[in-house]
């Protein structure tokens, strides 16, 4: 199973719809600070199903809108999509926050619910993925994981 | 299961310390189990001591020190079960040049199985990658991508 | 007292922004009292809007620009009253080329009132430095000092 | 008021005394991971009076003492050092750790209570200069300080 591309619209600071097409191997994103490229790992972590507004540097889940900049105003919606390939077959997943506070999920065609969504990425195998997403400063904090949630790794890997 | 729980944990204690050794070019380390009788229940213990140093509390390694022992960690439970892909941001941001090549090197083995995403400021990962996007801010407070050609590695978007 | 506080609380509010437009190349920002009528006991709060930017919650800013914020602060405290030493350790590891040069030039006007003692591994900080001392641990686990002579900058210990 | 030197004896990786002579303007640090540069950051914490050893990565006081490497043994006590320099005077102040868990403060030529170097530090306007020390990772927080310690450093500085 492999990630295909990522598709930001309206996340953050990508107000316009952004393909990120990933590779096999190694990609490496760089840029000058501030430029977005952490708000990338946002949306990562965003469409896997992350709840916790804190986790991407937010204080409100409105955060995550396109708040406009000098030269566009702010936006209503934001959508992340995520395709993932495996073997021959393509799976789509996608989430959308709007500003009035309403969520929405999507699996391949349908909407559904966050819990689908979670389902799906476990029987894909990428289940508790949040693990192998690393946000600035994180790495380190793997060795002072409390002993239970290191015994958690080791349970998910078995 | 208790049976698949001490497998992976044995091998993965195994991978730990090789990738420790290979990290911190020697020294000890070990993952262990907090209580061995209980392997339902037992928490995880990570024990560091690079080469030449005694071994001490995990808070007093450098914070090089303690990045390198989180990714021989992390090294360990892919080579025992690959995870589709990871997203590293700046993870190399508090390794010197020599730890760079090293993790380096490991990435270069295990990009095999597993897709990287990698953000960075540096030139040696950055040669390192199959492929580099840039991100700007031509226009202030928009984010855009473009794909960037390495030499000898031409590669489109 | 009460004077005090508000010539300080002014002059520092102006260096601030200053510091900020220089360090972010334009913006806007502000040092602004929560409850101005209270000068006795009221907190301060710091607003940051990069250029172009809208002004959003101090936790969005990027890594690189919360450390740049950061410095705009602590310089515009110095230049109101130098402290006699300051100490940084890889304050540099998160900006960017074009940021560390920046953060250099106000480092070039600042030492002459302040000592700076700066850990880094970046060149540029390197070339900028008047001493440079290397820790080695040549013998494993124990540190030792050696100064370096720097071109065209011979210094001794 | 300028600090001329710091002197390190047994404390952390820096078993053998160790002088560290500050000059005017921009003094730089290198070295490999590991090898002691932000060892020298605790110590000048310590020094200047830092009570709480979780600020010194440390978990108990002992952790500042030299604890052996594969060619030394362990040692049974450390002591930081630092000489300030304020116009022809100058002023020594010191810090002493015990493994058996005993302390010792001197201040020129004379033990004293840390209270006393904390005075003194007050007294050549250094005081709370902990503000002025940035430990890897911490610059970044001055901006997220409570409203109440971004006060306190304008307080300081009137
Ligand atoms: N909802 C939003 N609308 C518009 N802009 C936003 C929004 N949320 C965050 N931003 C902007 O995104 C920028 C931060 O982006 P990001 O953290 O991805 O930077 P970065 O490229 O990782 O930089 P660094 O190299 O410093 O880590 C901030 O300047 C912030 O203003
Ligand atoms: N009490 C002690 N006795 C002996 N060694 C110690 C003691 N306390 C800490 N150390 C050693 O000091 C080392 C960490 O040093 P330090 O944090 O200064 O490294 P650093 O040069 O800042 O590295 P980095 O560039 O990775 O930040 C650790 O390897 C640790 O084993
Ligand atoms: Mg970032
Ligand atoms: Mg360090």
């Amino acid at each position: 199973i492999y990630l295909d591309r990522l598709e930001l619209h309206g996340f953050k600071s990508f107000p316009d719809k952004t393909v990120i097409k990933l590779h096999q191997g190694i990609t490496a994103v760089i840029g000058p600070n501030g430029c977005g490229k952490s708000n990338i790992v946002d949306s990562v972590l965003w469409v896997m199903g992350e709840q916790k507004i804190k986790n991407l540097r937010g204080e409100n889940n409105e955060d995550l809108i396109f708040n406009g900049s000098s030269s566009k105003k702010p936006l209503g919606m934001t959508e992340v999509g995520a395709y993932f390939s495996k073997e021959d077959e393509e799976i789509y997943i996608a989430r959308r926050f709007f500003r009035d506070g309403e969520s929405k999920y999507i699996l391949n065609e349908r909407f559904c619910r966050n819990k689908d969504i979670q389902d799906m990425l476990f029987q894909l195998r990428m289940g508790g993925t949040n693990y192998f997403i690393f946000e600035q400063g994180s790495i380190e904090k793997l060795v002072s994981l409390k002993p239970s949630e290191k015994r958690m790794l080791i349970e998910e890997a078995a | 299961s208790r049976v698949s729980f001490s497998e992976a944990f044995n091998t993965i204690k195994e991978n730990f310390l090789k990738n420790f050794k290979i990290l911190f070019e020697g020294g000890e380390a070990e993952l262990c189990l907090m209580e061995p009788d209980d392997l339902l229940e037992t928490g995880l213990e990570i024990k560091a001591q690079p080469p030449g140093k005694r071994l001490l509390n995990l808070k007093l390694l450098s914070g090089g020190e303690k990045t390198l022992t989180s990714l021989a960690f992390l090294f360990a439970l892919f080579e025992y079960k690959p995870s589709p892909f990871c997203v590293f941001d700046e993870v190399d941001a508090s390794l010197d040049e020599a730890n760079i090549q090293r993790f380096l090197k490991f990435l270069h083995k295990l990009k095999e199985k597993t897709q990287f995403l990698i953000i960075t400021h540096n030139f040696k990962t950055m040669e390192e990658a199959d492929y580099i996007y840039g991100i700007s801010m031509n226009e202030p407070g928009i984010s855009t991508i473009y794909s960037m050609k390495m030499t000898g590695k031409e590669k489109e978007t």
